[in-house]
């Protein structure tokens, strides 16, 4: 143990396992966490070379087997509750994104929350025991954040009972999904609705785009991955364009909207279902934001207590960097950011648990809210992650260049965030939507409830500053 | 009118308070926004559009708000004593860090006065001090394994430079002494000059 940081430990004025029960939300979860990482780190298929050493084929290939290995593993093991799945595979993974994310980020919830019964009992066995391997194609060369603007479309042929998946134009060709390019066999595809000469506008479809036996892209798919980008080298993010392909009816997910035989629509409940699947995945980044700041901020720390430079006081040793009040002030915020991050990541889980709880009741009061509340958060919360990521990479000077000290992979890995699953602007300005919304609800003497409760209280209170 | 808060910038449920009054300041500000741009009758659209930089930064605003309020909200969960107070340091300093990142917003709405915002400086300075010594308990409390921190330089043991050196002679580079690249053409260069 390096003399320098073994006396930091000696410092502490707390006990550091009973914080760590709280980070993790109890000891019984801390005890549970360390016994799956203790199958991961003493399973020799764990052991593989540095992926920094990799050309961008092994590491996806590395990235494949892994996944592979990950779903055997767990079956092995037994372990079933998501929470823990999420805890081994974040274990097995370390820094890096899993080749087949998306088939268990959002092709599955999007199964467990879109189908109706029949098509709950035909595609959720085929997902679970990876017959079927999805992704989730919404985002499109030329449309993102912008659901409306999707161009895809899925036009209903009430003489063949079947959709006609179309890319119109070379902008609408799906673009980015994660596992699109060389692992999924069918894509859960968002597309502008036409039935009957009218457009229903978003719906979800599930589309087969690779042969069950051969991998072969079927007739009418155009597929493959889009190229090297800054960082998620383990995944093929791909590209699909769809040639008038036909699916039957059944294949669009019904659960709440439906289109009948004969070509006629029913509406869903509420409009905005369809983000359900959105609004998880914004919640779960908000806890992805705390987890990359204190990985960062452990290693930029540690380290700074290790790295001796110039000096403070002439004549006396060199001092650890963390004595300088610069990299105090540069480190330290972005410490107590990770924990409030954390501590926003808890609440956002169980708040999402409760509504989605109160949404299967069809109660859907609470679901504009956490709409919004994920949202912002999702982008407050990666915007400062980030930023703050990249300050520690910097506060290690010229080793944090280094792919060895992992901020390099950390930060590529991270930063997407901003622009995935809602380009942050995008999600502000949804969120100044439901603001403004209330804003004038207060105006008109309502009483509000949730996040927003404040403005009405703001509206009397006044701020004397206080001479300290 | 309403009794005026009492702004106390070293305790956390009172700038709970001041992010709360500056949520809603820069919400009503772009609420605002909207509405003399509707007066000066441009559409409902193009009105939002013009407010979007307000817009933006009320829900920036509002998000910090929520932060702030949830790390304050944890701190009443914890019964351990040292747990407490290091945690109560750490969410000071977050409050009071964005306070002087931004504080525009808190001075225009007379919510923190000039005397207050450099009070805060001073402030942020004494929590750095004080948390010194536990920043290296705090990270490790994280309690992310070497193995899955895949980083040298945020090593457990700190033994960084040792394996710093290891790291670097598994390059793929450093399999031969010589790279085949010299062969094939910088001795052929050499020959040609």
């Amino acid at each position: 143990m390096n003399p320098d940081i073994l006396r930091e430990r000696q410092k502490a004025t707390f006990d550091v396992e009973k914080l760590t029960h709280i980070l993790d939300g109890a000891p019984e979860k801390t005890r549970r966490r360390r016994e799956i990482q203790s199958l991961v780190l003493s399973d020799p298929d764990f052991q593989h070379e540095d992926p920094n050493f990799m050309s961008r084929s092994d590491r996806y290939d590395l990235a494949v087997k892994k996944s592979a290995q990950m779903i055997l593993k767990l079956r092995e093991y037994g372990i079933a509750d998501p929470e823990e799945i999420l805890c081994y595979k974040s274990l097995y993974r370390g820094n890096r994104h899993e080749a087949l994310g998306l088939h268990f980020v959002m092709f599955l919830p999007t199964l467990y929350s879109q189908c109706d019964p029949q098509q709950f009992q035909k595609w959720v066995p085929l997902a679970e025991s990876f017959q079927v391997l999805g992704t989730y194609a919404q985002t499109e060369m030329g449309h993102g954040t912008h659901l409306r603007g999707l161009e895809t479309t899925a036009t209903y042929d009430p003489a063949t009972q079947e959709f006609v998946l179309n890319s119109p134009t070379v902008s609408s060709i799906k673009w980015w999904p994660g596992a699109l390019g060389k692992t999924s066999n069918y894509a859960i595809v968002l597309a502008q609705l036409y039935t009957q000469g009218n457009c229903h506008g978003l719906h979800a479809f599930i589309v087969p785009i690779r042969d069950m036996n051969t991998h072969e892209p079927l007739p009418g798919i155009v597929v493959g991955d889009i190229g090297p980008k800054f960082g998620f080298h383990e995944v093929d993010n791909g590209f699909l364009k769809l040639e008038n392909v036909r699916i039957p009816r059944d294949n669009m997910l019904m659960k709440y909207s439906k289109v009948e035989p004969d070509g006629s629509y029913v509406k869903p409940p509420s409009a905005k279902l369809t983000y359900s699947t959105m609004v998880f995945i914004r919640s779960m980044i908000v806890g992805e934001s705390a987890r990359a700041l204190a990985k960062s901020c452990t290693i930029a720390i540690r380290y700074s207590t290790v790295r001796r430079q110039s000096e403070i006081r002439p004549g006396e040793p060199e001092p650890q960097i963390l004595d300088y009040q610069t990299q105090q002030y540069k480190l330290f915020p972005l410490l107590a950011m990770a924990y409030a991050f954390t501590f926003v990541g808890q609440y956002m889980t169980k708040t999402y648990h409760r509504i989605t709880a109160d949404i299967n009741q069809g109660d859907f009061s609470e679901l504009p809210e956490l709409h919004a509340l994920s949202a912002g958060l999702k982008a407050f919360t990666t915007w400062a992650a980030s930023t703050g990521i990249e300050v520690c990479r910097m506060s290690c000077g010229g080793h944090g260049y280094s792919c060895s000290s992992a901020l390099p992979e950390i930060y590529v890995t991270f930063t997407p965030t901003c622009t995935y699953e809602g380009e942050n602007t995008v999600m502000m300005l949804q969120t100044a939507r439901y603001l403004v919304k209330s804003y004038r609800q207060v105006q008109a003497g309502q009483q509000l409830s949730g996040s927003v409760s404040y403005l009405n209280d703001a509206q009397q209170q006044r701020v004397q500053p206080q001479p300290v | 009118s309403a009794r005026p808060t009492v702004v106390n910038i070293n305790d956390l449920t009172s700038l709970v308070e001041v992010y709360k009054l500056r949520a809603a300041k820069l919400v009503e500000m772009a609420a605002k926004s909207i509405q003399q741009e509707l007066q000066r009758s441009k559409s409902q659209e193009d009105a939002w559009n013009s407010s979007a930089i307000d817009l933006v930064r009320a829900s920036d605003a509002h998000c910090h708000y929520v932060v702030v309020k949830l790390f304050s909200a944890k701190l009443s969960e914890i019964g351990d004593t040292a747990i407490h107070s290091v945690l109560s340091t750490l969410a000071l300093l977050y409050a009071l860090q964005g306070i002087a990142q931004n504080s525009g917003d808190f001075l225009q709405n007379n919510i923190v006065d000039v005397p207050q915002v450099l009070q805060v400086s001073v402030r942020i300075k004494e929590l750095l001090s004080q948390l010194r010594p536990n920043a290296v308990a705090l990270v490790d409390a994280f309690d992310y394994h070497d193995e899955m921190l895949k980083s040298v330089l945020g090593r457990y043991d700190g033994n960084v430079y040792e394996n710093l050196f290891e790291w670097a002679r598994r390059s793929p580079l450093n399999r031969t002494e010589v790279h085949e690249s010299f062969h094939k053409y910088l001795k052929p260069l050499r020959s040609k000059l």
